[in-house]
């Protein structure tokens, strides 16, 4: 079966996570989170994300958040504080 | 806007510049530093006093990686450029810079001056604004630091913070939100008609002159068209109700409030040789369908209708221009007549009798 290239980029999931992890999470306790999977949760902040750059709100990391993602900017959390 | 309140107490803060980039000068660093913090003391009642040693309200410091005690690390070149904390004790209200990142006083690298201006909003209270034109803004984007970097968004959310300024007159600049086109320095990056209005580009702003009627609006470029970068060189409304915005060797149509698809393009595409890296101006003779690209102290013309250049050009601008000697800023077409704009100076010309008509002050579409 042909690999899906959009699953097989380590360094676009590493890239998102690693964005959301620093920017979009807020620090919530367990049970907030729910049952929530690990995806779903992704979902959320990704589209948390492209809300706030006004971006399509598609919970996915297509190439317009990506690059997003990729552009300099300040270190300070978009969301939480 | 966003804030995390509170903010300070306290209108009298003091800073300290803890350590400094290698990359710039020590004073142009401490330059930098200083032009942010009257950024924010120019709309709001809060004086900044720098000290030399000590504990400061808001230090300052360059650091890589993990640096200190800071609970935030940085990531090497690009990326993360630096990050505050907002008011408090502690951590609260510092400032700290990627050290692994370019700093530069102009648009190579990062802007010190820029950066700083953003990370010091976070240490009096302010959070990141999803205002594409606010300086608080998360993302970097260079503007010319010679423009005040505060958009209304940003004035009003630190203002709800500490209020206005304190009206002391004569102790505070006036606010500079735009260049006064009354000066009598005022000069224009780019000009262009659109339908019966005639539009004026400095910087990252625009103003719409109804000549018919006199009014005169000032707007942001990016509030039509967020996509397009500040500092436009040339512009032109061509045969098709589009306008030709140009930067560098990059040019963008924009149709009504949308940017096509496909743009920038390379200017290479119209047919200039590679040699040619920016356009002055350009405006197209709605008489002839042919418009006029004016680089140094030459021209093309460019063929909407073939959409290809004509033959025979460069041409020497004097030569079928007489009198428009000097290299243009900005042109365009009124009523037959054509306005040519150098510095503060513009020339009325008439294409039939081939002269100029007159010179006039720049800013005379203004009802100065």
């Amino acid at each position: 079966l042909p690999v899906h290239p959009e699953k097989d980029n380590k360094e676009d999931t590493m890239l998102v996570e690693d964005y959301l992890s620093k920017f979009y999470t807020i620090e919530m306790d367990s049970n907030q989170r729910g049952w929530k999977t690990n995806a779903e949760f992704t979902a959320e902040q990704l589209q948390k994300m492209q809300r706030f750059f006004g971006l399509k709100v598609t919970g996915k990391p297509d190439t317009e958040t990506l690059e997003m993602m990729k552009k300099p900017r300040c270190g300070v959390p978009d969301v939480g504080l | 806007y966003g804030v995390t309140l509170p903010g300070w107490k306290k209108n009298n803060l003091t800073y300290r510049i803890v350590n400094h980039t290698p990359d710039m000068s020590k004073e142009d660093v401490d330059k930098a530093i200083q032009k942010a913090f009257k950024v924010w003391s120019a709309v709001t009642p809060l004086i900044f006093t720098r000290i030399q040693e000590g504990i400061a309200d808001i230090m300052v410091a360059f650091g890589t990686k993990a640096h200190g005690h800071c609970p935030r690390y940085f990531d090497g070149p690009l990326g993360v450029l630096a990050h505050a904390f907002p008011p408090g004790s502690g951590f609260g209200g510092d400032v700290h810079f990627d050290e692994d990142e370019d700093w530069t006083t102009g648009s190579d690298g990062f802007n010190l001056f820029l950066v700083a201006a953003h990370e010091v909003g976070h240490a009096l209270g302010l959070s990141h604004s999803n205002d594409q034109r606010a300086l608080m803004f998360p993302n970097y984007a260079y503007i010319s630091p010679s423009e005040f970097p505060l958009s209304p968004d940003d004035i009003s959310g630190i203002q709800s913070i500490y209020g206005a300024p304190t009206k002391t007159p004569g102790k505070r600049p006036a606010i500079p939100t735009s260049p006064n086109t009354c000066g009598s320095q005022i000069s224009f990056d780019a000009i262009t008609t659109l339908r019966r209005e005639v539009i004026f580009l400095k910087g990252r702003r625009l103003w719409r002159v109804y000549p018919d009627n006199s009014e005169v609006e000032l707007e942001l470029i990016s509030a039509f068209w967020p996509s397009l970068p500040s500092g436009i060189q040339a512009a032109y409304e061509n045969m098709k109700d589009q306008i030709l915005f140009f930067k560098g060797n990059n040019f963008w149509v924009i149709s009504g409030y949308k940017v096509l698809l496909g743009y920038p393009k390379n200017i290479n595409t119209l047919g200039f040789p590679k040699g040619v890296k920016k356009i002055d101006a350009a405006v197209c003779n709605k008489n002839t369908g042919k418009t006029d690209f004016f680089v140094g102290d030459k021209y093309w013309r460019y063929d909407e209708n073939t959409q290809s250049m004509e033959k025979g050009y460069p041409r020497r601008t004097v030569n079928d221009f007489p009198g428009i000697s000097s290299r243009i800023d900005a042109v365009f077409q009124h009523k037959g007549l054509f306005y040519f704009f150098h510095g503060s100076r513009q020339l009325k010309f008439d294409s039939t009798a081939k002269k100029v008509l007159s010179e006039i002050k720049s800013n005379s579409w203004f009802n100065c």
